[in-house]
């Protein structure tokens, strides 16, 4: 038997919107601990790792781990029924092939209920190891979304430099070129509008637009995205390194105590010169 | 021109 109630049912809505335009089909993992969904995307160029804590949902029970594979956008177009201030339960069954959807309005007069099928997916999961990165830039995500869109009207790739002074997004095209530094900013009193960067040497990487541009969907999630990576490797090194990982923060709305409740990580390898 | 390599050259699969 597996039970989720989550009263703030809007942040499933913001993780599907944030997911399902990059992969089809996927299997949410259940165990005691949380949900968990690892998948490619259809092309695997890059993938996406969502966590959601058993402690995020206001009630949570997984008496044995259950895998639930299924088709984002029907789950998406269901999840999609639901009042932005609904409390969503899923629901299943042992064995089952189907999961249950309720979505229970504020005041408790209307409860809606959905059932979607589940697949058997033959889903392939890869190893993702701790990684220390060498450059890590936390910054808006707003700020993050709106370079991805700009450089995207300029060039297929945007080229990220990181210096101790700032970082500098770049892009180059048929029409010409355009870039945005961002410098680090001070200790301000609004920790979400700050630019914050952790480098250990200089970076040039590039990377493909149209990949950040699916990640920037994650935006509503978290107020602050986080940008790790690492330069070019020597030849023997374990090529995971070279790997971008772009990083949401999903938290609960509470205004007065916000707390993380799980994540959002994108992992998308570098464009490199032939 | 540059190339971009699937995500499976750089994770190993578990």
């Amino acid at each position: 038997m597996f039970e989720a109630r989550l009263i703030q049912g809007s942040i499933l809505k913001k993780i599907l919107d944030a997911i399902k335009d990059l992969v089809t089909d996927a299997s949410w993992d259940c165990s005691p601990n949380g949900m968990s969904l690892q998948a490619m995307d259809t092309s695997h160029v890059s993938l996406v790792s969502v966590s959601l804590n058993s402690d995020g949902f206001d009630k949570y029970r997984c008496d044995r781990n259950l895998t639930l594979g299924m088709n984002l956008i029907s789950l998406s177009k269901i999840i999609k029924c639901a009042a932005n201030d609904d409390t969503i339960i899923i629901k299943a069954g042992d064995g089952g092939d189907k999961i249950t959807l309720l979505f229970e309005a504020q005041n408790e007069s209307e409860v809606a209920e959905y059932e979607i099928k589940l697949m058997n997916l033959d889903s392939e999961y890869l190893g993702i190891p701790d990684t220390t990165y060498n450059v890590t830039i936390k910054m808006p995500s707003n700020k993050f979304q709106r370079i991805c869109r700009d450089l995207s009207q300029i060039g297929d790739a945007v080229t990220i430099s990181c210096a101790k002074d700032g970082v500098r997004f770049g892009a180059a095209g048929d029409l010409g070129s355009g870039s945005i530094r961002l410098a680090q900013t001070a200790t301000s009193d609004k920790p979400e509008d700050s630019v914050t960067i952790s480098m250990q040497e200089a970076l040039c990487q590039s990377f493909a637009l149209k990949y950040l541009n699916h990640f920037a969907k994650a935006t509503p999630l978290s107020a602050q995205v986080t940008l790790s990576m690492s330069p070019d490797v020597p030849l023997g090194e374990p090529l995971l390194f070279n790997v971008c990982v772009v990083e949401y923060n999903i938290s609960d709305n509470d205004d007065e105590n916000p707390s993380t409740i799980g994540f959002i990580r994108y992992y998308l390898a570098p464009k490199i010169d032939d | 021109k540059m190339s971009q390599k699937s995500i499976t050259s750089y994770f190993k699969p578990n």
